[in-house]
């Protein structure tokens, strides 16, 4: 009960530009699946390659991201992913699920 | 341990614009009465924004990775593991199980049974007439019948005279009748379902918002760093007849103010119509002296998105898609037995009444998941919450990846 709580949801889609599909792409059309955690403080999100034949995410293949700073951001229109260094962000990424 | 009924109710794209979650705008008196004498998490949040995937996630208390459905076209007993479901384990330890409108995302996604029998006692109640509601059934200003996205209608005109939320309303109530005086407890899941497009809906609910009232998202156009992955173009709101009409560009519209004012406006009219089913519902719990043993919840697939970041569908990561309404009533916990006959949840009729105000007395601001819903509802109702999921569980029928809430409910929250 000590820890932090944080919320996950996830999203696929079927390429890295908006297409008819990208609503809702069927299984064998996803390519790419954005994998969110939620904190009090802040929503990031990471759209990793994903194998929709294995269901198997690669974590090293990062298409974009999204970092929301919701003290100063609770609407989620600025995103900030490019403002900072994601490097222990990804090595968390590579931990299994 | 005494075993409490359950009432389990679902709406569809609901967000959290409801009076209890802090909205102005919207009127939901009676959604916001029954918050008010339950425990209201104001941060709860679904796995994934879209019906399927959402529904049997929370339903099975598996995340999309384990039921692995990411679209609508798989049945997760036999495209990942046999789950056991929500309701399911209710029948398995006793209950008699009932399911009224869209529970389980109907079609292949629940075997096209809506998961009968395993999960239910009796096959599934689909009220008829959604057979007509992506029909031409909506009246234009030309006078003729059209398949619009904003559809206000004089419910007697409609294809036999009502509408699917009225219809899974009344076969609920006389559900709750003929368990009213029975041995076994019983689970019985309401999806209702609006507010999801089209907006078919009693005319008279756009009253409550008058269009010269009504305000454009603050945030109504796409971020300009929002990477072109994470956005979604909302193909289904495109697709009906008085949309196409207003040749928006794709993928990034936008919409013309007016019409979006006209989208917000709807939506919220919608709300009011399905707030006013739950308020028939719960004032039938009350009529039938079910109030104190009966445990309730309220909540939603998922949210969507009311022109937020250009945006007006669900299908994203985005807060306003991802949010979702999670209130728990549970009798002599959250509210005190009655036992003066009185009544707990008096319907409101919000077309003739003044508003209900929420008291923020019972709310919890802890950030919780639709996969908390499974454990928190079996260990409310006298059961025990299933064990927790090792990490790859797809081997293990009956486990949750969520939490059991139930410790929330006797703690003060703090921090």
């Amino acid at each position: 009960k000590n820890e932090e709580a944080v919320s996950f949801s996830q999203y696929p889609r079927p390429a890295d530009t908006p297409q008819m599909n990208s609503d809702l792409p069927d299984l064998k059309d996803i390519k790419v699946m954005g994998y969110s955690v939620r904190s009090w403080d802040y929503r990031y999100t990471l759209w990793l390659g994903f194998n929709p034949k294995t269901f198997q995410v690669n974590v090293s293949d990062v298409h974009a991201g999204e970092l929301y700073v919701l003290a100063d951001d609770p609407t989620e229109d600025n995103n900030v992913y490019s403002d900072f260094d994601h490097s222990v962000m990804k090595n968390m990424a590579s931990l299994p699920p | 341990r005494e075993t409490r009924n359950v009432l389990f109710i679902i709406a569809d794209d609901l967000r959290t614009s409801l009076g209890c979650y802090g909205d102005s705008v919207v009127k939901s008196p009676n959604i916001d009465q029954l918050a008010s004498k339950s425990q209201v998490f104001l941060n709860a949040y679904a796995q994934q924004a879209v019906c399927a995937p959402s529904r049997t996630s929370m339903l099975t208390s598996r995340r999309p990775d384990t039921t692995r459905l990411y679209d609508f076209n798989s049945y997760w007993r036999v495209h990942s593991g046999n789950y056991t479901t929500l309701p399911q384990y209710f029948k398995d330890r006793g209950y008699f199980t009932m399911s009224v409108g869209k529970v389980f995302h109907p079609g292949i996604a629940s075997n096209y049974t809506d998961d009968y029998p395993y999960s239910w006692s009796t096959p599934a109640y689909h009220p008829p007439s959604f057979r007509y509601e992506k029909k031409k059934v909506c009246k234009g200003e030309d006078g003729k019948l059209h398949a619009n996205l904003l559809c206000a209608v004089d419910v007697a005109e409609q294809p036999g005279g009502t509408l699917p939320d009225l219809e899974s309303t009344d076969k609920a109530v006389q559900l709750l009748k003929s368990r009213a005086n029975k041995d076994d407890p019983f689970f019985l899941a309401v999806g209702f379902h609006k507010p999801h497009i089209p907006f078919r809906i009693p005319q008279e609910y756009l009253s409550l918002y008058p269009i010269e009232q009504m305000t454009l998202a603050p945030d109504p156009d796409v971020p300009k760093r929002l990477p072109p992955v994470a956005y979604n173009p909302w193909v289904d709101v495109r697709k009906r007849d008085d949309v196409q009409k207003l040749n928006i560009s794709f993928p990034y519209g936008p919409v013309p103010e007016d019409f979006q004012l006209r989208i917000r406006q709807y939506y919220y009219a919608a709300v009011s119509y399905m707030d006013a089913q739950v308020g028939r519902l719960v004032s039938a719990l009350d009529d039938l002296g079910l109030t104190n043993t009966t445990v309730v919840v309220f909540t939603s697939d998922h949210g969507w998105s009311l022109g937020e970041h250009g945006d007006w569908a669900k299908y994203s990561n985005f807060d306003v898609t991802t949010r979702v309404p999670l209130i728990f009533y549970v009798p002599g916990l959250t509210a005190q037995y009655d036992w003066l006959g009185e009544s707990t949840f008096p319907f409101i009729d919000v077309l003739t009444q003044s508003e209900y105000h929420f008291k923020y007395d019972t709310v919890r601001r802890q950030l919780v998941e639709l996969v908390d819903v499974f454990p928190t509802v079996s260990h409310m109702a006298g059961l025990r919450a299933p064990k927790p999921c090792a990490d790859v569980s797809f081997q293990e029928e009956l486990c949750t990846e969520g939490h059991n809430l139930a410790y929330t409910f006797q703690h003060v929250e703090t921090g």
